[in-house]
Order: C-alpha cells, then sequence, then structure tokens
C-alpha cells in the first residue's frame, strides 16, 4: 500500500514506531540493493563500496531510532509530573524535529503523508511557544557552576555586559597603553612616508 | 542578577532541582557531585591564569601542573570511584582535555581489561602511582580507523623470548595519542604481531619509550610533540618512531591471545577484544556529546534572554531575543537533543557495564551488539552535537564568536570526537554491517533478540506501511 499508516502527530510511541520502521525500510533497502549488485556478478566488496551511501544512511536511520526510544522509554521512569510533561514536551519536539529534517525518508517510505508533514510543522511551532516559559529552567537543571561553564555570555545571574567588557580588559594585548608594534613598525613607517 | 534572568527562573513550571536529580541519577549522586565541584572549585591551587590569555606552551604547563595537583588531591581526599574522578577531572579541567587523559582514560582502562594477572602486578601500581606514565598508541600518520591497514610490526625472537618492534615506513610513525609527546613514558602500542613466520594481526603491547628517571627518550625510540591543532591546546599530542625496539615476551597484553615462549601463538576467544578499550571510549563519548550540547544550549540560551535586540512591534522596547520564534527553533531543539543524548549517554554506560561483566564471565555473545551501537551511536550523537554548537554560536550574534563566550573552545575541543576512536562515516559503516548481517540472518529464518529485533519483520518482509 502506498497509504501512509495512522500516526499520531502528538503521541510519541506511534512516532517511536515511525522511527522503528524508517530505520526497518532502509536497512531493507540497502541489503536489497546489495543483494541485486552481487546477482549482476559485482564482488560483494564492490557491492558494498556502490551502496555505501544507503549503509550510512541506514546505520543513521537505525541511531536515529534509538535515540528516540530511549527518550521515550526514560519517560515512562519520571514521576514528577511537572518534570515529566516539561520532558515529554521535549521529547516530542526532538522526535517531530527529526522528522522534519529527514520528510523525505518518511515520505519516501508512505509512513507519513504530505498533509501530516504540514500538521508536523505547525505542531512544532506550537512545542516552541510552549517550552519558552521553561527554557532557562531547563538549562539551569544541567546545573554548571560558573567556573566550569566557563562563559561570560552563559553566566548564571545573567550580567553579560560589565563581565564582558572586564574580560576584554584583562587582553594581554591591553598591558601597556601603547604597544610596542607602534614604535617599532607604524612610527618609523611615518617617517619614511 | 540580571532581572530579565531571574524573572525567567520565577516563571518555570517545573521542580529545576528533581530534574537535576534525574540526570545526575539521584538526589545523592547530585550531593556527592557537588561536593566533588567545591572542592575543587575553593581550592587555590587551581586557580589558573586564563588560558585564552596564554601561549600553547604556557597552557600546556599550566595544565600539567593542575594535573598533577589533581592526582595528589584524589589521593588526599581517598576518590577512587571512576565516575568521581571522572567528575574532579572536568572540575579541574573545564571544557578541555588535559595531559593526564590518556593515561587515565585509556592506558590504565586497558591494563584492568587486557593484562594477565602477573602483568597487572608488574604494571598497574607503578602506573598508578605516575612512576609510569602511559598513553594509547593506535593510530598512524598514513592510517586511522582501519586497523588491519595499521603497519607497526611486532616480530617474537624466540631466541631471545623478546619482541622487536619497528615503525617500517614514515606512513606507519604512531601520530596523534594524547601526551605521547612529552609527558608519557610508557606507551601501549597497536601491532602487527608476527611470530614463526606469520602475521596473526593487530596486538597490545606495553612500550617503554622514555627512561623513567631521566625522562629522557630510550634508544631506538624517536618521539615528539605534533603541535598545534584544532582545539585541544592543552595536549601534547605525539608522534612516535621504533626503530628495532626490543622489549620481553612479558610485554604483550595477554589476557586472551598469547604467545607462548617458543613462539606458538594462541587465538583470542574473540578478535574483537582488542578493541575493547575503543569501545569504552566510544560509548563514553555519547555521554561527552550531551555534555558539549547542553553547555553549549545553556550559555545560548541564557545570552538570548538578557539580550535585547530589534524590535517585533513597532515603538515597542527591544524585545529578548528568546521571544523571537527563528531563536527558538535554532536553540530549542539543540535543549531537547542536549536531553535525548544525556539519557543515551547513560543508557550506554549502563550497557557496556553489563556487557564487560558478561565478558569477564566468558560470556561474548553481546559484544557484536555492543561494537555496532557504540560504534553507530557515537558517530551519530558527534555528527549532531558538532552542529549543534556551532548553531548556539550563531545564535550568539557576533559576541559568539569572542574566546569569553566559551563556544569556541566548547566547538575545538568537542569536534575531533568526530574522527578519533573511528571517523564517523567508518563508523556507521560497521553499524551498518552489523544491521545487514542481522537482516540477512532474519531473512533466513533466525529470530534476532536486542536493539535489532525490529528487522525480524524486515527480514520477513512484513515491514510495510499499513492502510488505514
Amino acid at each position: 500500500s502506498s497509504r501512509p499508516i495512522v500516526v499520531d502527530v502528538n503521541d510519541l510511541s506511534s512516532l517511536v514506531e515511525v522511527y522503528k520502521l524508517r530505520a526497518a525500510i532502509l536497512v531493507e533497502l540497502a541489503a536489497k540493493n546489495i543483494q541485486q549488485d552481487m546477482q549482476r556478478r559485482k564482488s560483494e566488496e564492490d557491492a558494498w563500496n556502490n551502496n555505501a551511501i544507503d549503509l550510512v544512511k541506514a546505520s543513521d536511520a537505525h541511531c536515529h531510532y534509538v535515540v528516540v526510544k530511549l527518550f521515550t522509554d526514560k519517560l515512562g521512569e519520571i514521576g514528577d509530573t511537572g518534570v515529566h510533561s516539561v520532558l515529554s514536551t521535549l521529547a516530542l519536539l526532538y522526535t517531530l524535529h527529526g522528522i522534519a529534517l529527514n520528510s523525505g525518508d518518511f515520505l519516501q517510505a508512505g509512513l507519513l503523508s504530505v498533509p501530516q508533514m504540514l500538521q508536523i510543522s505547525v505542531r512544532i511551532k506550537d512545542l516552541l511557544s510552549q517550552l519558552r516559559p521553561n527554557a532557562v529552567a531547563l538549562v539551569d537543571a544541567f546545573n554548571f557552576t560558573d567556573r566550569t561553564l566557563n562563559s561570560v555570555l552563559g553566566r548564571y545571574d545573567g550580567n553579560v555586559y560589565d563581565n564582558m567588557y572586564e574580560w576584554a580588559r584583562r587582553s594581554p594585548l591591553n598591558s601597556t597603553e601603547v604597544h610596542k608594534s607602534f614604535h617599532k613598525y607604524l612610527k618609523p613607517l611615518r617617517a619614511k612616508l | 542578577m540580571n532581572p530579565d534572568i531571574k524573572r525567567e527562573r520565577e516563571n518555570a513550571t517545573f521542580n529545576v532541582e528533581t530534574l537535576t536529580n534525574i540526570l545526575d541519577g539521584s538526589p545523592q549522586k547530585t550531593k556527592r557531585r557537588r561536593e566533588i565541584e567545591s572542592l575543587v572549585l575553593n581550592d587555590p591551587d587551581f586557580w589558573e591564569d586564563d588560558p585564552n590569555f596564554l601561549s600553547r606552551s604556557e597552557r600546556y604547563d599550566q595544565a600539567v601542573r593542575k594535573s598533577a595537583q589533581m592526582i595528589l588531591k584524589l589521593r588526599e581526599y581517598g576518590i577512587s570511584d571512576p565516575d568521581e574522578i571522572y567528575c574532579y577531572k572536568n572540575c579541574v579541567h573545564p571544557n578541555r582535555a588535559e595531559p593526564l587523559d590518556l593515561h587515565l582514560g585509556m592506558f590504565l582502562p586497558t591494563l584492568l581489561n587486557q593484562a594477565t594477572s602477573e602483568q597487572m602486578d608488574r604494571f598497574f601500581m607503578p602506573a598508578w602511582n605516575l612512576e609510569i606514565i602511559g598513553t594509547y598508541a593506535q593510530t598512524e600518520m598514513g592510517h586511522g580507523t582501519h586497523l588491519r591497514g595499521l603497519e607497526t610490526t611486532a616480530t617474537y625472537d624466540p631466541s631471545t623470548q623478546e619482541f622487536v618492534l619497528n615503525s617500517p615506513t614514515i606512513s606507519s610513525i604512531k601520530w596523534w595519542p594524547g601526551g605521547l609527546g612529552k609527558t608519557s613514558n610508557h606507551a601501549i602500542v597497536l601491532a602487527q604481531l608476527y611470530t614463526q613466520g606469520k602475521c596473526h594481526g593487530l596486538h597490545a603491547f606495553i612500550v617503554p619509550i622514555r627512561d623513567i628517571k631521566t625522562h629522557e627518550p630510550l634508544p631506538g625510540i624517536v618521539v615528539g610533540d605534533i603541535g598545534p591543532k584544532f582545539g585541544f591546546n592543552e595536549i601534547d599530542n605525539g608522534f612516535l618512531k621504533l626503530e628495532n625496539v626490543r622489549i620481553p615476551r612479558e610485554n604483550m597484553l595477554m589476557k586472551y591471545a598469547k604467545v607462548e615462549p617458543d613462539g606458538a601463538y594462541v587465538k583470542p576467544p574473540s578478535s574483537k577484544l582488542t578493541y575493547g578499550t575503543m569501545v569504552f571510549i566510544r560509548s563514553l563519548i555519547v555521554g561527552t556529546s550531551a555534555k558539549a550540547v547542553a553547555k553549549s544550549s545553556t550559555i545560548a540560551i541564557r545570552y538570548s534572554t538578557v539580550r535585547r535586540q530589534s524590535e517585533i512591534r513597532p515603538g515597542q522596547p527591544e524585545p529578548q531575543i528568546l521571544d523571537y520564534q527563528t531563536q527558538q527553533y535554532k536553540l530549542f531543539p539543540v535543549l531537547a537533543m542536549a536531553y535525548a543524548f544525556t539519557f543515551v549517554g547513560q543508557y550506554m554506560t549502563q550497557t557496556y557495564q553489563r556487557i564487560t561483566g558478561d565478558i569477564n564471565e566468558g560470556d561474548f555473545s553481546e559484544l557484536p551488539e555492543l561494537h555496532a551501537l557504540s560504534a553507530g551511536l557515537k558517530a551519530f550523537t558527534t555528527w549532531a552535537a558538532n552542529s549543534a554548537i556551532e548553531v548556539c554560536r550563531m545564535s550568539c550574534g557576533g559576541h559568539g564568536y569572542s574566546r569569553s563566550s566559551a563556544l569556541p573552545d566548547i566547538y575545538t575541543e568537542f569536534t575531533p570526537s568526530c574522527t578519533y576512536e573511528g571517523e564517523n562515516t567508518v563508523m556507521m559503516l560497521q553499524t551498518a554491517r552489523y544491521l545487514v548481517k542481522s537482516y540477512r540472518l532474519a531473512k533466513n529464518g533466525q529470530q534476532l533478540s536486542g536493539i535489532v529485533s525490529y528487522l525480524n519483520d524486515a527480514g520477513r518482509g512484513r515491514v510495510q506501511p499499513q492502510t488505514v
């Protein structure tokens, strides 16, 4: 059948299933292409090299499925409602964003339809707004200290600009008001011009 | 506190501490991590000059000083759990690799996994006490991930019961191992084993390269630093040329494969065991990818809440950059990726430990799956993380370009993971080999288990989109 399977774009387990089918189809496609090449009297090694792009795509799809599945499985271990809710939103975003980036695979295999892809793109925008209020809290949860992050832009207190100015002042080029290169090169050059 | 970021925190709909505990594994682990962090952060011995303003030689010097302090302090505080050592190290050397990384992360684990009990007695305590400082020399100047193509030879001489090691060509010179240039006095060298006139493939040998007391290179050893790189400024990645270097028979790591005194070769139970250390590191890299993305997204998202520019509605004050949909579209998928990879990293560590436990009990059945999974996920996560860090840098406007943002350093320190411990395309092809093999087995009626069990249906022609 060329018609898509039933997919609820809000249901993670249904989306994991779609990733699984995509991986299976791409592995099967690569294996069949190798087989066909071998039937055309190519050696297995040459057939392998001739289908290396498909093989990498198949591995990529397999790994993507594993990541999506493990993320979804993890949600099952989380009891706290607030945390579960925000992580579910993130997992859904990760999953749908992956589909949007690889839409060709899903459409070509008949796993999703064009209207569903449009629905996904709308849903992604909803998820972005939904995550907006929790964005800082979600990165705070990684719990990096300022020393381990070592970033003026990423400071916990958000006082970026005054610290950036201070950091720049410490540059070795600022250790003297007039750099020695002025006396060595620019001043003599000026005299010659 | 900047009022914008303060307000963001007040608006959150969940308990941040609960989520931190989940990421660490438990509230106890969070508590212990913070204890370790404060040990380092409050210790004046670890204060440093800002590396951004130092030369490479000064950065290496400062890193060696801190690593030496780190070893002393780990002993002083009795920190011996590998996770806690890793956490301590990450605080001492934030966002960067350090000169003893290969000693702690590859030399010692290789001894633990591949040395016989006699070899452990000889090498482990000296290595633990840094009399022996080791590295892991596998990659050659002209050969990387394709291990069968490595050219370094170890030829057994039964008359003296020694191996003679050689770098037969320029392209066979060992190239890239961290700590090899100036720090290490020993290297685990991967070389093609020749005995009784036959080549038996790649095996690991412990090779002294510098005098333990004077640190001078030993006869037949040509060793040095390979020069500045894209990142990795604190590390002396090195080269090593071996010219008829003789080592005793007992210096071949012989927990699995063996060479008897007369030169007879005893096969290992699985050829993949030689590469166990790489599998270990690949498993760890998945978690490292998560950390790099988590750090980058933390920087970019925090800055996007305090940075106000342009206007959405005419005449209104400049909005927070994070209110722009395009900024959210750049950063929130990256944030989601950070969480996804963190959980995958946790899974990989648990899976590695479980399967390694089985291997130690003599069960090698899951080794091929571990190989395939660690190779594929290493490639998948490092590729994705590499792009994600760059997205974060670009989303910080011009300031992401400044070294003060830390994003350039995170990027340059992380990027090599796409090529070290296996170039990513080659890794993907290794995983593909396992997938295709599994598919063919399923097609022939064999029942697959584990993460590839979904191919059972594909093999029997049942993977088809179903009609509504």
